[in-house]
């Protein structure tokens, strides 16, 4: 689960509106949840985040934007039923290792590609 | 908690399990449809078709551990496996494979030869859509040490380890056995990290031929020529009679696999070389 708190981190990242910047927000994903405890050695489960949050005109470096998003989110503000703002998604990503025991007893150790986020931005 | 041999310690554990449980309320428990439809869809973005079922008390190879904490610690963004000098090269998976005890083990008098076989084909070995990227035999050692007798002194003694793939196995008092020399090591008695031993050969040999698996022959000999009595107990390979099951498993001889499960999309190259491009 996603969690939405007053901390002081979170409060900066809010816009005058009341809207909230793209961002990166934890999100855990707990292997216990399902049962997995006991055939997943480690980790216990994972920190996955999620990218949340509004891509305002005009656009701030960090939010990571690209040329392309700048030009969508002009166009929004000029006509904002005909195109849409830029998306906030996840721009960087990272691998996992899960380390677990199979049917047979034997021991795997598998990497998982882009299975956490790193960065968001406007895209 | 896992009923594993293996324990984490804390700082092994991400730090987010501590710090999301700490920093949030309670949750509410989800119905057990959800969970049926989250954990579906979690076993298939894992590559499994049903969740495996766990058995008995299992020993994390210490190899295994190593690793996991290696791959955690980094701070690249790489799947791949962080073993420098070692073509494991697009690997992502590795698996772990006991000797495969039977009766035949009874037949291997001498101390200085044993066969091991690993079950590498059948269920619970290297799925058929995974490509084998390298193999390696671990074999565990006990450092033998100067004691001042003339007659047990170590010197220097230097065993030749090699390890023989067994093409066609021999009868006995008929034909000898037909094998293939797949690697070879000379190590210090003296010493005693692990040896690894590549066998990629032999694996692929395996996976293409299940029936041709007829193990690995594993021959050691002093290069000298004038080993000291015990220097066949310095290579474990096989169990001694005074040793504990649980201690011979953390010893014992381990076939290791790398394998690229080809789930792991190819990044697209950034520029078009040189050569490709149209002369503008």
């Amino acid at each position: 689960g996603g969690h939405h708190n007053g901390s002081h981190h979170h409060r900066k990242h809010k816009r005058k509106n009341g809207t909230e910047n793209c961002r990166r927000h934890p999100l855990y994903v707990d292997f216990a949840d399902v049962g997995w405890n006991d055939w997943i050695v480690a980790p216990p489960g994972y920190e996955a985040y999620y990218c949340h949050g509004d891509c305002p005109f005009p656009m701030a470096d960090h939010l990571n934007s690209t040329n392309h998003a700048i030009v969508q989110t002009l166009m929004h503000s000029v006509n904002p039923g005909a195109v849409p703002k830029a998306c906030c998604v996840p721009t960087q990503l990272t691998s996992i290792s899960m380390l677990y025991t199979d049917e047979e007893g034997k021991v795997v150790l598998k990497n998982y590609q882009d299975m956490a986020v790193i960065g968001c931005g406007c895209r | 908690p896992p009923a594993h041999a293996l324990e984490l310690d804390a700082e092994d554990v991400p730090d987010a399990a501590t710090t999301a449980a700490a920093a949030t309320p309670p949750r509410p428990r989800p119905s057990p449809e959800v969970l049926q439809t989250v954990e579906k869809n979690l076993l298939s973005l894992f590559g499994f078709n049903k969740r495996p079922k766990p058995v008995g008390n299992v020993v994390i190879p210490e190899a295994m551990v190593r690793l996991y904490k290696q791959q955690t610690g980094m701070d690249l963004d790489t799947a791949s496996l962080p073993l420098p000098g070692r073509l494991t090269r697009s690997a992502n998976t590795v698996r772990s494979f006991p000797h495969k005890a039977s009766g035949v083990d009874a037949t291997f008098r001498r101390p200085d030869r044993f066969r091991l076989m690993f079950d590498v084909a059948g269920q619970g070995g290297v799925p058929r859509e995974e490509r084998l990227e390298a193999a390696e035999l671990q074999l565990s050692r006990s450092a033998l040490h100067q004691d001042g007798d003339e007659d047990n002194d170590v010197g220097d003694v230097r065993l030749r380890v090699q390890v023989h793939d067994i093409v066609r196995p021999g009868v006995r008092g008929v034909r000898g056995p037909i094998t293939r020399l797949v690697d070879q090591r000379v190590v210090d008695v003296r010493q005693g990290e692990d040896v690894r031993l590549d066998v990629l050969p032999a694996v692929h040999r395996w996976i293409e031929d299940p029936a041709g698996n007829h193990g690995l022959l594993i021959s050691m000999a002093a290069s000298n020529g004038s080993s000291r009595a015990d220097a066949h107990r310095h290579v474990r390979l096989r169990r001694h009679a005074e040793e504990d099951e649980h201690a011979w498993k953390h010893v014992q001889p381990l076939l290791f696999t790398y394998t690229d499960d080809g789930r792991i999309p190819k990044r697209p190259a950034r520029s078009t070389p040189r050569s490709k491009r149209a002369h503008q």
